[in-house]
């Protein structure tokens, strides 16, 4: 998968609908302080499907919704999406974790379930080469979330699914947040197994 | 499974090696089993020698050592099983110069490959971006974005 | 002892509002006792509203402006109880130009009655600094110090 | 109490004799990334009695000496010199700080010492307004340390009451350690009331 276009409206300080255009290469995000870079970081992360408010330095997960300021209403709802092209890898890699996790099902359940009967989901999502696929989320002030696969409502799990094992899961060795490069190295030796494993 | 990690384990530990080197402009780094009785419990270590100096516990390098170590590290797990792109949040907060030019290098290099999106307040590293946001608060507490024009040299 | 820790409190306190203030170019910081009722026990709760942001839980703010706030706490109590010198080790790394300013602008009204001892890669530190070494590795892995001329604007 | 000129031998990457002289003002320490200026910070919390070595970024005390390199043999030795300038508010700080602590063993033991039976001690120390006071701490690869106050043999409790309550002591808030400033805020309430206790 590739970032094409990230759209940002209601999270935390981006009150505003906002669009950032992704392209090959390094793109960089710069500004003073406090002015929201590390703001666009965690939007990425939370349609990824992040569901720990302290990994987005919040207490309680509505905290991210924008909370208004003296000139500006609060918002009602936060909502981010993510479009992403997907890549020849991406798909094969689909079908193969896609075909690993049914034989440890197997393994472990002494089933027999085949891929044929779980093939039509991945088909319906039509990620083919080339294609974009779009991620939404959004969660309102009553404590409702929606989750949007190529705007269809999906549930959180089939997002997070969709990035298990590339290091933008839960255990993440490709995303790497303000202040952790310092924790790295006093960090317990078995902690940095798990990113290893991850990767494994 | 047991070979899966053990062969994973040796790719990035190769793959950290020459990083280090690359980073550092020299020296050695090494990443090592502690206990390798049994291999599926045993923690890693960091073996970490910048260049000159003698090899001695991690825990006494420098602020900025520390930090090229770590993004060694986090690099050479990624290089090993590429993620699609990759999101750094001002990583080279304590780097000095010479350091930065040998981190963008690297990143450069990867970037044939690899999508980086980078949060920074370096000017060197804004240098050698393909391409520049700005995030603003014209309007107080209300972030904003800009694109900022970047001339290459 | 109790009296002492209140009074101590109050006039912490209200150095910590002051510096907030000076530190962000405006907006309102606070210490809070947490559970008032056993003063003894009570930990210290942090209030700080950067200028034309709302108040907000103090996890929220950014890196940069945490270390603003935490720099304002520290300075209020060092302003209470001066201890003869203060050493700062690359306070200034998460903060962006205008912080910076505001930073050494406080440091130079503080200086002409306590030292100061700043370590820092920061251009704008050095230049409000009143005498400057530069530390380098000559010989590998052996450190040396040498005076570096300051040319004052 | 003012900082006049510090000397290191033999600490951590100083391997040669080295002076550093302050003045007042803002004293600014530069220099590449490895190259020794937190081995500064740190020579002088050592010279003024820290003990933890963690604190030090050590495992254990002896790190602390230098370990040589591939063109300089190691030290065996490691000796900190810190001159500082006593100032009128410390004489007299020093006595009230002292008739404060008998107050409280009288308090605690219900003894009745008098200042008298103590004074001679800091009288030896004939620490009188702008008089340098120099602190030497020494530790040897063997383990031994020596610690001197103006030349002369001391207890490392001597040199440590010289600073305590000062925020430079055992709770420090006028000495902030590199990433230290990261932590504050997400430190615990109750070590925050720590800090303002030990100023009070
Ligand atoms: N829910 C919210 N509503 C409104 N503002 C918010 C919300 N959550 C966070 N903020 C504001 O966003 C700001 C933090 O932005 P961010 O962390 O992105 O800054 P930054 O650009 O990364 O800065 P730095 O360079 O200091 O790291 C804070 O000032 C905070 O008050
Ligand atoms: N006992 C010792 N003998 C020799 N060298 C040592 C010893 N202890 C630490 N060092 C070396 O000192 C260096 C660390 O120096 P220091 O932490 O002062 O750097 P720094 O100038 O603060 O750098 P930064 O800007 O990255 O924070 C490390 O490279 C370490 O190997
Ligand atoms: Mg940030
Ligand atoms: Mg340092």
């Amino acid at each position: 998968f590739k970032l094409q276009r990230l759209e940002i409206t209601g999270f935390k300080s981006f009150a505003n609908h906002t669009e950032i255009i992704f392209d090959d290469g390094i793109t960089a995000i710069v500004g003073p302080n406090g002015c929201g870079k590390s703001n666009i970081f965690e939007a990425i992360c939370w349609a990824l499907g992040e569901q720990r408010a302290k990994l987005l330095r919040s207490n309680e997960m509505q905290d991210i919704i924008f909370q208004g300021t003296n000139s500006h209403p609060p918002a009602s709802m936060a909502e981010v999406t993510l479009h992403l092209l997907s890549t020849k890898n991406d798909i094969s890699e689909e079908i193969e974790k896609f075909d690993e996790s049914i034989q440890k099902l197997n393994e472990r359940n002494d089933s027999n379930i085949e891929r044929k009967s779980w093939k039509p989901y991945f088909q319906n999502l039509q990620i083919s080469e080339g294609e974009t696929v779009s991620i939404t989320r959004r969660l309102f002030r009553s404590g409702e979330s929606e989750y949007l696969l190529n705007g269809k409502p999906c549930r959180l799990r089939d997002i997070q699914d969709l990035f298990s094992g590339t290091g933008l899961g839960n255990v993440r060795y490709a995303i790497i947040e303000q202040g952790y490069i310092g924790q790295i190295l006093s960090a317990k030796p078995s902690e940095r197994r798990a990113l290893i494993e991850e990767a494994a | 499974s047991k070979e899966r990690f053990i062969k994973a384990f040796e790719i990035i530990n190769s793959n950290f090696t020459k990083l280090f080197s690359d980073l550092f402009g020299g020296g050695t780094g090494e990443l090592r089993l502690i206990e390798t009785d049994e291999i599926l419990e045993s923690g890693i270590e960091i073996i970490a020698q910048p260049p000159g100096k003698r090899l001695q516990n991690v825990l006494l390098l420098s602020g900025g050592e520390k930090a090229m170590t770590a993004i060694a590290l986090m690099l050479a797990i990624f290089e090993f099983q590429p993620s699609p792109f990759c999101i750094l949040d001002e990583v080279d907060a304590p780097l000095d110069d010479s350091n930065i030019s040998r981190f963008i290098e690297k990143l450069r290099q990867m970037a044939s490959e690899i999508q980086f999106l980078i949060i920074t307040h370096n000017k060197k590293t804004m240098e050698a971006a393909d391409r520049l946001y700005g995030v603003t608060m014209q309007e107080k507490g209300v972030s904003k974005i800009v694109s900022v024009d970047l001339k290459r040299i």
